[in-house]
């Protein structure tokens, strides 16, 4: 937040500036099994982000013009690249190539491994290895966020034309945002990170329903429905 | 949307502030 509303495009400023101040992790005292501890403790946190997330989106200049429905789709489609552009961001330059989930937890390999989510941790630092060399910007990450969301693809859509407009309103925001700082290309290239992040939230969702699944680690209720809208 | 109850409550509730 060191940068608060430095940008010249008014809503890139106003993400920034209605971003959430980061969680930190409660640690799960339920059990003495410490890779279960892990999970427990990070299944509170994307409980907790996810609320502070959805408060987020409605400030999102236009999101709130949306009908409903299509509020609930791009939402339910979005949240886990919205959030995952998060930890990528926060992860950006971490020793020992931790994943900073929050600042009281960050997970090396190794403890991503114990934990059952090896395949996470790879999937989640390439994310961060592609945005760590682009030298990701707050502003950035906050667009990012809400381009994701607006970009989710869910299907059907209630108003596909509003949808539209609020995306391209995004779109518009963030190369006024890289061309006010003479980065044009900037833009491009953030919108081509997007197939990535997509394939990390669908691992993201994916490993968490295996967790669910198969070590009957439970889940928050919001959760659970966001998942179940998968 | 029924099966939604959650996100539809939040999204509804737009003038007090998510809660935790």
């Amino acid at each position: 937040h060191a940068s608060l509303g430095s940008s010249r495009n008014k809503v890139v400023s106003h993400l920034l500036l209605t971003e959430p101040v980061p969680l930190a992790a409660n640690q799960d005292d339920s059990t003495n099994d410490s890779s279960l501890r892990t999970l427990l403790t990070l299944c509170d946190l994307l409980n907790r982000e996810l609320l502070l997330l959805i408060g987020w989106a409605k400030q999102i200049p236009g999101f709130s013009g949306l009908s409903l429905v299509d509020q609930m789709s791009l939402l339910q489609s979005g949240w886990m690249e919205a959030l995952l552009v998060g930890v990528a961001w926060r992860s950006q330059g971490a020793s020992r190539e931790e994943l900073v989930f929050a600042s009281n937890l960050q997970l090396d390999e190794a403890e991503c491994r114990a934990a059952g989510l090896a395949d996470l941790y790879e999937a989640l630092r390439h994310l961060t290895a592609r945005y760590e060399s682009m030298k990701l910007s707050a502003e950035e990450a906050a667009a990012l966020k809400a381009v994701a969301l607006a970009n989710s693809d869910a299907d059907p859509l209630d108003c596909p034309d509003a949808v539209h407009r609020f995306q391209d309103g995004l779109h518009e925001a963030l190369q006024e945002h890289e061309a006010s700082r003479r980065e044009q290309r900037r833009a491009g290239r953030l919108l081509m990170s997007l197939p990535l992040l997509r394939q990390t939230a669908d691992r993201a969702v994916h490993a968490l329903l295996r967790l669910h699944r198969q070590r009957r680690v439970p889940l928050h209720k919001l959760l659970l429905e966001m998942l179940d809208a998968k | 949307k029924e099966k939604h109850k959650i996100l539809h409550r939040l999204l509804q509730n737009s003038t007090s502030p998510v809660e935790l």
